[in-house]
């Protein structure tokens, strides 16, 4: 493994977005990471639709909150093409789910696969070069309150609420840290990020981690 | 939705203020994360878990462990 890598290096993770007063982050950390994984692939990056999953996961409730799971098992069973923002844009609140033509351009998941990496987060890493960003859910209660420095304590695992998106990790300093983009706009955090200790599941990171290839 | 008043926005700053002071002052040695006024600090942590805390949790496989053999000695 690399000491630093990120895929923002990479110029393939969108700029970070705000859900504003919407629980939509599930759809947000899915759609990123299907921006992320169509970029890789050598296309250009593009800004797609959260709206289209919010509205039309139908296993979900939208900006009622929802489980980036079921977003994904949703893209893939119904091979849905994502279309760009500009199509279907963020209103931050549920809507009808509007349908496209085939002829419509978009992107659609090929296959995704979600495991615990919990005690094994040298391997998630791998994923994440492997695959792409990663969709984790994490205990962001405490996130309320984040300026910026390693997250290390005051949150746990096993307390998952909050979907974001893996974007990188980082090694070279004494605390090994995974920068995570979140959905709170650019002013939370550290420029909309946040960083997470390496190693030890902190917040749960490593519980629910997910990939998309598209 | 939830009923705001500049009362109840100055409840929830003092409130804040008052976790900030906790989470900055932690016992641990390798503290390396701060905590303060952000946008969120006008909600109750209860307000802004409702909002923006609604992902669902679901439980996934263990990531298999890849086993290691031993490589046999050969010439």
């Amino acid at each position: 493994l690399p000491l630093r890598f990120d895929w923002r290096d990479k110029h393939v993770v969108t700029q970070v977005r705000s859900q504003q007063m919407c629980g939509g982050c599930w759809a947000f950390s899915v759609v990123g990471a299907v921006e992320s994984a169509h970029a890789i692939q050598g296309e250009p990056l593009e800004v797609l639709s959260v709206q289209q999953v919010l509205d039309c996961s139908y296993k979900d409730d939208g900006c009622g909150g929802g489980s980036p799971l079921n977003a994904l098992r949703w893209l893939n069973k119904t091979q849905v093409k994502l279309v760009e923002d500009s199509e279907y844009p963020f209103k931050a609140q549920n809507g009808l789910c509007r349908y496209f033509s085939s002829s419509q351009s978009g992107v659609s998941v090929k296959d995704y696969t979600s495991h615990d990496f919990s005690e094994q987060e040298d391997e998630m890493a791998r994923a994440l070069l492997t695959f792409g960003p990663l969709v984790v859910v994490v205990d962001a209660v405490s996130w309320q309150d984040y300026l910026g420095g390693i997250i290390q304590h005051h949150c746990s695992s096993g307390e998952a609420n909050h979907a974001v998106l893996v974007t990188g990790f980082d090694k070279t300093g004494r605390i090994p840290y995974w920068i995570v983009r979140n959905s709170w706009g650019r002013s939370w955090g550290v420029d909309g990020y946040a960083h997470v200790k390496m190693g030890s599941n902190i917040c749960g990171i490593a519980d629910s981690v997910s990939a998309v290839s598209v | 939705t939830w009923s705001r008043s500049r009362g109840r926005d100055a409840a929830a700053f003092r409130e804040s203020l008052r976790r900030h002071r906790f989470l900055n002052s932690s016992p641990w040695e390798n503290t390396t994360a701060f905590y303060g006024v952000n946008q969120f600090s006008y909600l109750f942590p209860e307000e802004f878990k409702a909002i923006y805390l609604r992902s669902k949790p679901a439980m996934f496989p263990r990531q298999p462990t890849e086993m290691y053999k031993p490589i046999p000695n050969v010439p």
